[in-house]
């Protein structure tokens, strides 16, 4: 079956929408899991430079690239790695952050944010 | 400590001063001007207690080294802003010097004179932006000001010693700065 998050997703690469109780499906989801809004987390690590995708197209399939991105940003977040949607890592997801993305991992990113500004000056 | 790609930082000699100044159109209106100028003045002050750079405010937003505005939405960068909450701010590495706050979130300068669940403490995230401006990617130290993340009505603008270690391997350190840390480490070689 595939579990259904019972709300709106938000289109915005940067939030993430999730309710108390898809926390549950979440968490239990691995690798082949299909989860509608999946997707939008995938969104997420892409815009923080944690995962590759130059479609910008998302599919809601829990697979090996998405658990891939998942064990960088939990161990660059200082969480448990555990390459899973976990309530702690969701919880870090709907944080507040800063837009800059988390160099370390995608040098290339940045270096796309010295050339546009370069282009613009 | 995480530096950008290949470490960049203002190339100016020693000691060094940066210039700042804050932009007037994009300006919000929730705090009044001498309420953002003491937060930024006291965010701007810390990192300058630990390196050799002094931070001194002018009025020329174009001929400035480091511009501060706030905005909304789309702004000319390619990186928009998002609304209330999820993204907070960004700036750029040196020397670029541009910090932007996004406009819509509700900053806040003291948690007692707001109710609000949203708030978020500008002297923080302007502790933070500041970092990037000076060289620091994010860290994963939570305790860290360049840590990326800061729940709403919480204050993380003290420099952790991460944040300070990273940001003396880039400059060097203030001839003034002593720290609790480094005090801690004299008592204990005294002690060896």
């Amino acid at each position: 079956t595939t579990p259904t998050l019972a709300h709106t997703l938000t289109q915005s690469a940067t939030k993430i929408a999730i309710t108390n109780r898809n926390i549950h499906s979440l968490n239990n989801a691995g690798r082949g899991t299909k989860i509608t809004g999946i997707s939008q987390f995938k969104r997420y690590l892409h815009r923080f430079g944690y995962l590759q995708n130059n479609n910008i197209s998302f599919s809601d399939e829990f697979d090996a690239v998405l658990e891939s991105a998942l064990f960088r940003y939990q161990r660059n977040l200082g969480l448990q790695v555990t390459g899973k949607l976990d309530s702690n890592t969701v919880s870090q997801m709907i944080t507040p952050r800063c837009g800059d993305p988390d160099t370390n991992t995608t040098p290339h990113h940045h270096n796309h944010v010295h050339k546009t500004r370069l282009t613009k000056n | 400590f995480v530096f950008f790609p290949g470490k960049p930082r203002w190339s100016r000699s020693m000691p060094m001063t940066l210039t700042y100044a804050f932009s007037r159109e994009n300006m919000i209106h929730s705090l009044s001007m001498k309420e953002i100028r003491e937060a930024f003045q006291r965010a701007f002050t810390r990192w300058a207690s630990v390196i050799p750079v002094s931070f001194v405010e002018v009025s020329d937003f174009e001929l400035t080294d480091i511009k501060i505005g706030f905005y909304n939405g789309e702004h000319g960068d390619g990186e928009p802003f998002d609304g209330v909450l999820g993204v907070l701010a960004h700036s750029f590495s040196p020397e670029i010097g541009r910090l932007h706050l996004d406009a819509a979130e509700t900053w806040a300068v003291d948690f007692r004179s707001t109710t609000s669940e949203v708030a978020v403490d500008l002297e923080s995230v302007a502790t933070h932006e500041i970092g990037h401006l000076l060289g620091l990617s994010h860290s994963s130290v939570k305790e860290a000001v360049m840590y990326p993340s800061l729940r709403p009505r919480d204050k993380r603008a003290d420099l952790n010693i991460d944040d300070i270690k990273g940001v003396q391997s880039l400059y060097g350190s203030n001839p003034n700065f002593r720290s609790e840390w480094s005090l801690e480490s004299d008592m204990s070689a005294n002690q060896g």
